[in-house]
């Protein structure tokens, strides 16, 4: 299911504050949607849940318990 | 578990600089305190409440914005604290939350401040769900207790709780004699050095033995020094050979006439073991992915053996030569790497063989090759990615831990 605007920046906002997605350091933040999926992939395997790529409820209630402030090192670049 | 970075000392001191308005302050204290205590009790940590002055480790509560913070909180729910890696020390929790205790109503004070602490020591997010260092807070649990991955994650960076340590500990902070202590073998230089023992461990890191220490192998250089026995506690240093088999997830270490077998970083029941049929004082070892089987080098000859089969091992050992065609005599480690080759090592060299088992061409090559070392010009006296034994002094605490004195 395609996302609303308003739900793909909050998105966005999650995977980039608890660095599932690296903002680049030059130009515009303009994610191609395999690196969502891939993001969301790692967010998912690290939370336990079916990993899929895509935005589930599981996903989004995961993404809405309270957490600690610091980043996440589960990206594949850190797994790898 | 991940390590973002250690303290160089282990007797620490932290400072409550204010409370939150949701606990009476002897209960919220209490929380704090207890929070420190589930991190000394399974490491050789010690930690000081002062009152005024600086201290370490500072905690905290502020609100939205704070002008003593760079990163702003989100009102209740979503974050509810964040802290800073060693050495820095800041530990803030976010003022808008229901800290709470002994409830489960609101956000557990006790277990949010043991998370942090485990950040503002050196601890990363775990991948266990249930562990302590998990991003996410997994609510008031009555009977709360360190999960066994957040325990191997600080031992990994402190050592193992000693009961006689903290003894001898308590003592010193009262007398201030100095202890009389072993000291490890020298700091070896990675760049430099002869190597004891090398192995391509779990998930494909690769180990260096050197005396005392071990150190992993990337491609951006040589990982930080570790004591051997502080990633394998009861393993000594100055080993023979190491090698881990992924047929059946065991490391085997050896030395003179002893084995020991780890899996992952717990050594096996009934570990160490007298090395009986085959020659003590082993040069080398490493898994051939294969033939699924341990060789075994010491001198001119080697032996094969099954881990999983009772081995005759009567008619070796058998000539290096006759398998594996151009290394030399009597190797100081020997391993089969990632990239599907065996690599021998000896003094400062290595050699790489082909599919035939058969020295490379252009081999033997330095091993500052193998460690990704840049090398050295006369005016330069630290080129990045070098290990300088300087560069590795900051990083170490070169005090022996509590276990090196049991073991030494």
């Amino acid at each position: 299911r395609a996302l609303g605007s308003t739900e793909k920046e909050a998105v966005l906002d999650y995977l980039l504050q608890y660095g599932y997605l690296q903002k680049p350091l030059e130009g515009a933040v303009d994610f191609r949607l395999e690196d969502i999926t891939e993001a969301l992939r790692a967010f998912q395997e690290a939370s336990d849940l079916p990993v899929s790529g895509q935005m589930d409820d599981d996903t989004r209630a995961r993404m809405k318990l309270p957490r600690c402030g610091l980043e996440d090192p589960f990206n594949q670049k850190t797994l790898k | 578990f991940l390590l973002l970075g250690r303290w160089r000392k282990k007797h620490l001191t932290y400072r409550v600089l204010n409370l939150p308005s949701t606990l009476s302050p002897s209960r919220a204290r209490a929380a704090l305190h207890q929070a420190f205590k589930y991190w000394s009790s399974v490491a050789p940590l010690t930690f000081r409440e002062v009152k005024a002055g600086w201290a370490d480790i500072r905690l905290s509560f502020h609100g939205r914005h704070s002008p003593y913070c760079s990163n702003s909180f989100d009102g209740p729910g979503k974050v509810l604290a964040h802290a800073d890696i060693p050495e820095l020390g800041s530990v803030h929790f976010d003022n808008d939350e229901f800290w709470t205790e002994g409830t489960y109503k609101g956000v557990n004070l006790r277990i949010i401040a043991a998370h942090e602490v485990g950040h503002a020591l050196g601890l990363g997010h775990s991948r266990y769900t249930q562990a302590l260092m998990a991003p996410v807070y997994a609510g008031y649990q009555p009977y709360f207790r360190l999960h066994p991955d957040d325990v191997a994650g600080i031992q990994a960076l402190y050592g193992k709780k000693n009961p006689e340590a903290e003894d001898e500990e308590e003592e010193i902070r009262l007398s201030t004699v100095s202890p009389v202590t072993t000291k490890p073998s020298p700091m070896p230089n990675p760049c430099s050095t002869e190597l004891d023992a090398m192995m391509l461990g779990p998930r494909g890191k690769t180990y260096a033995f050197k005396g005392d220490y071990v150190w992993t192998v990337t491609d951006s250089g040589p990982g930080p020094l570790f004591r051997v026995s502080a990633l394998w506690e009861g393993l000594p240093g100055n080993l023979d050979a190491a090698v881990y088999s992924p047929r059946t997830g065991w490391i085997h270490f050896f030395k003179g006439n002893k084995v020991w077998r780890y899996v992952g970083f717990r050594m096996s029941p009934g570990f160490p073991m007298k090395l009986n049929r085959v020659e003590p004082n082993l040069d080398a070892a490493l898994y051939w992915p294969v033939n699924q089987k341990v060789f075994l080098f010491k001198g001119s000859g080697y032996w094969q053996w099954d881990e999983l089969a009772r081995t005759d091992f009567s008619r070796y050992p058998k000539p290096i030569k006759e398998l594996f065609t151009g290394v030399p005599d009597r190797p100081s480690a020997a391993m089969s790497w990632q990239d599907g080759q065996v690599y021998f090592f000896k003094g400062k060299e290595y050699w790489r063989l082909n599919q035939q088992l058969r020295v490379a061409k252009g081999y033997p090559r330095n091993v500052t090759h193998w460690m990704h070392c840049r090398p050295q010009t006369p005016d330069t006296n630290s080129l990045p990615g070098d290990v300088t034994p300087s560069s590795t002094v900051t990083i170490l605490d070169t005090t022996p831990s509590a276990a090196d004195l049991v073991l030494d």
